[in-house]
């Protein structure tokens, strides 16, 4: 018996919205700790590990471990049937190959649900190990997605280098070259205004600008996110999910021949 | 010229 009620259901929506065009389908895995998804692209390039913490939901029934196979879409097209104000419960039953999501309006006039197949999926987890980042930025969300979408525009792959000057995202492509550098700013009204380098050495790595938009999907998760860096490691993009946890993407780098 | 990595190169399975 599985039953998670989440208050602020548009953050469900969101997290869909994020995800659906990077995997095509995913178990989530429910446990005592929350509700989570580890899923990479069809192609093995990148990694999307959701996890929505148990104690964000206001109330999260789930008797026994247990991994429920969705296509991302179909669940996206549900989910887009609940308003931005609704409350959404996810159940399950021990066995059953379905899943509900009910939906509830905020002054409960209005009680929907939608049962949705579920499917087997065959996915590996993998064991992702703590690393120590060489550098770790976080921004605006809103200018990193300005960003990435800017230079997907001159070129297909960003070269992200930090250094003592700042974080700089370069690309080049036929029409001619861009280079945009952001300085350390804690000068700002609000602390998700800042911009944030921590560097404990220069990195410099090459990566796919299509993998990097797609990510930046999450934007409205968050008003700030954390890109952390290290040489020949996947990067790591980390919107946090307000009080509940966070959707992290890993993209591979490109790397010299 | 550079080539895309995977995921798996650098994260076992679990």
């Amino acid at each position: 018996m599985l039953e998670l009620r989440l208050v602020q259901g548009s953050l469900l929506k969101k997290v869909l919205e994020a995800t659906k065009d990077l995997v095509t389908d995913a178990n989530f895995d429910c446990s005592a700790t929350g509700f989570s998804l580890q899923a990479m692209d069809s192609s093995h390039v990148a990694l999307v590990a959701l996890l929505l913490r148990s104690e964000g939901f206001e109330h999260y029934r789930c008797d026994r471990n247990i991994s429920m196979g969705m296509n991302l879409n179909n669940m996206s097209k549900m989910l887009k049937c609940a308003g931005n104000d609704d409350i959404i419960t996810i159940k399950g039953d021990d066995g059953s190959d379905t899943v509900t999501f009910m939906f509830e309006s905020p002054n409960q006039d209005k009680i929907s649900d939608f049962e949705m197949k579920l499917m087997d999926i065959d996915s590996e987890h993998l064991g992702i190990p703590e690393a120590e980042y060489h550098a770790i930025v976080k921004m605006p969300s809103s200018e990193f997605q300005r960003i990435c979408k800017d230079l997907s525009s001159i070129g297909d792959t960003v070269v992200i280098s930090v250094t003592k000057e700042g974080v700089k995202f370069s690309t080049r492509g036929d029409i001619g070259t861009a280079n945009i550098v952001c300085r350390q700013n804690k000068t700002v009204d609000k602390p998700e205004e800042a911009t944030i380098i921590e560097m404990n050495e220069p990195v410099s790595l090459t990566f796919a600008l299509r993998y990097l938009n797609s990510f930046t999907k999450a934007t409205p998760l968050s008003e700030s996110v954390t890109v952390s860096l290290s040489s020949e490691l996947p990067v790591v993009v980390e919107y946090k999910i307000a009080d509940m946890g966070y959707i992290r993407f890993y993209l591979a780098p490109k790397i010299e021949d | 010229g550079s080539k895309q990595s995977t995921i798996t190169k650098f994260f076992g399975k679990f």
